[in-house]
């Protein structure tokens, strides 16, 4: 036998990083922006301003690029930086609401690229509306999972929010278009953001607030019954001490009301007065079962979810693509496995997509857009399962499907966040969703091939 | 700003199971036996036996499956199997030589999805030759990523080897068939092999050693100078205290000889004399750079791979397919970033697949073979690539690829190891190899023409 140890989660990654979206010098370029502008819209969204994100990217000698990242969000706590942007799995993103952040990864991952590509610290600049500006030097002790600070300094910036800068081999020729409809599709998916982008110091794009009103802040939800598994159950019960089992699962659960609980409890022939910390496992292991396969309960709470809505999610198509016509549809709350989710689309008629028998398909995920790996993706694959023929989608007609999925966790395939898994309650809203869609498209195709019939008149 | 905090490697894939292939109840069923199944191979390959698995699936009532898989392999030495089975990231298969695990992370997981749907512990069984058997129950303390040991104590056993069992909601039904074909595809990859299964008491296969001599033992490799990114030039280094620069290469990369390091190093202008622990910074980094970079070593060291070989590989694809034409080709060791790794491919004319302008392509990494999420898979974009047509493949006659890529250490997309990333190294070998494969294709079916031409007249 081999000798037994165990990797740091850093070593993993470091080891695994295409897995992470850093597999080769032009997806690194492109991993590196939108890991830092998903952190930084975050964080605007947070502070509940405008986002103002300035992308700049310089191409320092062949092969070796600079990327900075600045925003207006919340800045970053200074006892926080080192360990939110080098080591992994740390992050204040882990509560059940929808954020583009989800593993406490990104942005580690970026600066672990960078460190071991070209040597250099990822540089943070940050300030919170309490605090002067502070400058750090940092790198990642992999083995070990863990910060090493080069510099920790106080710095002047002209108000609240982060600068980033990462130094990594890069391909940035292979990848600028790329990062380029990444950031013109954020602002489609954010409307009330803006994003500016500089190539070896020229403009590149500035774009943005097409919408000035800020999406309602997010707020957690308490678990879904059909989210209780055996640990998210046995965590809940290990809380509850001597509570009584109803007063457990009011308290504990969404959806729960008093009444469904008694009558829940009494269908599973349980006690409600029994104190949670005297249930044997058999108790709840059976709970468990009977939550997860729950009927008749409401639709989830929604005030955990930030969909684009239709106002903006038409105004930001309108102003980015000059489509002829458009139409909306949205589905949900729902969930899948107790995590609520909504599904948003818009169908647009000519934005200069290329003509097809299916739409061309733009996906998004907690308003990130999704630009690689879209083969194997959940949302590609609802949208190839659907007969666009039959609503007169032709091979003469461009047709554009802008396709959001927001949930308080995203199933990703794979933990470079490009790639939706195949879940059964996710596919079978974005299957309805993109039929309802279809059919509103018919409707305004036909109206369409009538004028253009009426004006050859 | 919310509250920070870090979550543990097994509380990320408890939160992300879909990423580890542990993502539905179909696919949980399939991740649990290729887990364990790979486990037990590797440990009859570490044995120097001929592999004897046998899978027992039960289906205990609807929907709850219960999956047993044992082996004649190594055993697992006592001290180790808590942390083995019920902790993330822990294994003995972290160094450099091709094994089919790879992350110590699978059979955890499949404890873990176990676990947390049905509140069972993981069993272990296991004896090694100089112990007599034991018996454990494990759980997962997830949020610390730490074993908890319900059950730990002497149990009889017919010799080494180790037996799982893991219950768990699964599918059965849906994922029969693909692990029926995942167990007959293990032993083509694996001809000195030998798999049973049997579900709900039934045999439903004994199918291997379709060639009896075991593979050759891999050891691990010196890293290659390719590989020399900034972590793994500063972790050798370190270890190098007060040694020349110059023997430190020699001792430390493979494919550096007295001669080439001098050279090396006089194209640096570097003092090959220099202590290493004096190097600075500036100096280790340019010297990873010319690592990276240096052209015309040698090919990389092939001991630490184990390719199936033109033998084995046609006896396995003879012994299951039964084809009418068979042919074999390979090429490497070559290397990406460091990593060895070869391709090999039998071309089969005949097997039972469907006839198609595009052969069936079964693919293979590690001697494991790959059934989901090939839509992104680089194997199968370069099958895609091949004008197979021109080679004289028609929709009237079937032909299948096997594609085999080995390497000691394969670009996962994702940590349910199914699909491989895109890195133009692999890539170029693999589209070169499928080409050969069509041009000796070429010449057996025009001669198979010619042979029913002359059979009609
Ligand atoms: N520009 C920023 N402004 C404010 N906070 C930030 C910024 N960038 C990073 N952070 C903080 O650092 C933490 C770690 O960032 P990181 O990108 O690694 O993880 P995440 O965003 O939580 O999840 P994910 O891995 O999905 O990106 C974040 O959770 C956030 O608290
Ligand atoms: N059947 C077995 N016989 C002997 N050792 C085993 C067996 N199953 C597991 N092990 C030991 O337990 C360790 C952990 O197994 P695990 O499957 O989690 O990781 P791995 O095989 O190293 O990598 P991977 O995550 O890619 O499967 C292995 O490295 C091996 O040492
Ligand atoms: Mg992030
Ligand atoms: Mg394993």
């Amino acid at each position: 036998h081999g000798e037994f140890s165990s990797i740091s989660p850093a070593e993993f990654f470091y080891r695994n990083r295409q897995m992470a979206g850093f597999g080769n010098p032009s997806q690194a370029v492109y991993s590196t922006v939108r890991e830092l502008v998903e952190n930084s819209i975050d964080a605007c969204e947070e502070a509940r301003r405008q986002p103002d994100v300035r992308v700049s990217i310089d191409e320092e000698r062949s092969g070796i690029v600079r990327v900075t990242v600045s925003d207006n969000g919340t800045g970053v706590p200074y006892g926080e930086v080192p360990n939110a942007f080098a080591r992994v799995l740390y992050g204040d993103k882990f509560t059940a609401r929808q954020r583009r952040g989800t593993f406490g990864l990104g942005v580690t991952m970026a600066a672990l690229y960078g460190q071991i590509t070209t040597d250099s610290p990822v540089i943070v600049v940050t300030q919170t509306s309490h605090t002067i500006g502070r400058y750090y030097q940092l790198l990642i002790d992999i083995e070990n999972n863990q910060p090493v600070i080069l510099s920790d300094e106080s710095h002047e910036r002209e108000g609240p929010g982060t600068e980033v800068t990462i130094r990594l081999k890069g391909d940035l020729n292979r990848s600028r278009e790329r990062v380029y409809d990444y950031l013109q599709l954020t602002t489609v998916a954010s409307p009330h953001a803006h994003v500016e982008l500089a190539i070896n110091g020229s403009s590149i794009m500035k774009m943005g607030w097409w919408h000035q009103i800020l999406p309602a802040p997010t707020t957690a939800s308490k678990p879904h019954p059909h989210g209780a598994d055996l640990e998210l159950l046995r965590r809940l019960v290990a809380d509850a001490g001597e509570r009584s089992l109803h007063s457990f699962l009011v308290e504990s659960f969404q959806r729960m009301g008093t009444r469904t609980a008694t009558r829940f409890l009494k269908f599973l022939a349980i006690n409600p007065r029994q104190a949670v910390n005297t249930l044997g496992r058999g108790d709840i292991s059976r709970l468990s079962s009977a939550l997860r396969s729950f009927d008749g309960l409401g639709r989830p709470d929604g005030k955990c979810l930030s969909p684009i809505g239709k106002n903006a999610f038409l105004a930001s198509i309108e102003s980015v693509f000059a489509p002829s016509a458009l139409t909306y549809g949205s589905r949900g709350p729902t969930e899948w496995s107790g995590n609520a989710f909504i599904v948003e689309s818009v169908a647009a008629i000519g934005t200069g997509a290329r003509a097809a028998d299916v739409p061309t398909l733009y996906r998004f995920a907690n308003r990130v857009p999704l630009l690689y790996d879209s083969g194997e993706d959940a949302l590609t694959k609802m949208l190839k399962r659907v007969n666009w023929v039959q609503y007169g989608v032709r091979s003469t007609t461009p047709v554009s499907i802008f396709l959001h999925l927001c949930s308080t966790r995203i199933p990703f395939k794979a933990a470079g966040k490009q790639s939706i898994a195949s879940l059964p309650e996710i596919e079978h809203e974005v299957l309805s969703l993109l039929r309802e869609l279809g059919r509103s498209l018919k409707k305004t195709l036909k109206r369409g091939e009538r004028s253009v019939r009426d004006a050859q008149k």
